[in-house]
């Protein structure tokens, strides 16, 4: 993905995770640069160095693993082996997913293992997805797979690299994937948001976003869930609903109970 | 060239 931010060179992709990443958190689109300090979030992301890393990790406890070029399977084990399980309360992956071989459930099965009850796991997968061509890209990955996501090549996403795709039928298996992890219905991302230069229609990348429930009060072989995540989420949202009501410069003085 | 303002460092870019 090109950087086309000409201050940070930030990517489509990137600041597409950054709408994502708010949305999830804060209930709005905000600029990283005005996300608060010394939020009491705990996140962890699978992305290249960049501003938005930094920008992050001046804001709250973000810490960042780059994904490794040559990505195979065993690489959330690796790069994570140190993250505690159920930790965090967000998670970025950056075109990493796709690059494990079949089954991929493993991937998502590790990656929501991290999450705490109403964690979210942000993730880009490349937007491209064909057949790969004879002698392309991921022929050295190429395997023959009898399980879920049925037999035949993997196909490739026709980038320079190795990268490896999922196949016809992406979203589909991805709400599959997810769902057996027991997260949230994901939404995945298209609207625009012309303001950050977010176009509707984008060819870098589909950026998703699912959220792992919080943990039913009645079930109790559940871990509570976090009530301040989920006091968060509610006065977040009384927020935005106020101040899409208030006139002009007024000033909301409290939202408490 | 669409301006817009980027949502990582803050400032205004051009350019989508």
């Amino acid at each position: 993905d090109q950087p086309s931010c000409g201050q940070c060179g930030a990517s489509l992709r990137v600041r597409s995770l950054v709408h994502a990443l708010s949305l999830a958190l804060f209930g709005r689109s905000m600029a990283i640069v005005d996300f608060p300090v010394g939020w009491p979030m705990k996140g962890h992301g699978l992305s290249e160095p960049g501003p938005h890393v930094d920008g992050l990790a001046a804001r709250m406890d973000f810490s960042n693993s780059p994904p490794l070029p040559e990505s195979v399977p065993g690489l959330l084990n690796r790069e994570l082996e140190q993250a505690k399980p159920g930790s965090l309360d967000f998670l970025i992956v950056d075109d990493v997913l796709e690059q494990f071989a079949p089954p991929r459930q493993s991937a998502f099965n590790q990656a929501v293992g991290l999450l705490r009850p109403g964690a979210v796991l942000i993730f880009a997968l490349p937007a491209e997805m064909r057949e790969p061509e004879p002698g392309e890209g991921a022929d050295r990955f190429r395997q023959k797979t009898e399980n879920e996501e049925g037999p035949g090549d993997l196909p490739c996403n026709g980038a320079p690299g190795a990268s490896l795709t999922m196949p016809e039928g992406v979203e589909a298996q991805i709400r599959r994937h997810l769902a057996a992890a027991g997260m949230q219905p994901p939404r995945l991302h298209k609207e625009a948001v012309p303001e950050f230069g977010i176009p509707s229609h984008h060819g870098s990348a589909q950026v998703w976003a699912a959220r792992r429930p919080l943990a039913s009060p009645q079930d109790p072989a559940e871990e509570g869930g976090d009530v301040f995540f989920d006091q968060h989420s509610r006065y977040a949202s009384l927020g935005r609903i106020l101040c899409e009501l208030a006139e002009a410069e007024a000033t909301v003085l409290d939202v408490g109970s | 060239r669409h301006e817009f303002r980027c949502n990582v460092c803050g400032e205004a870019s051009g350019s989508a």
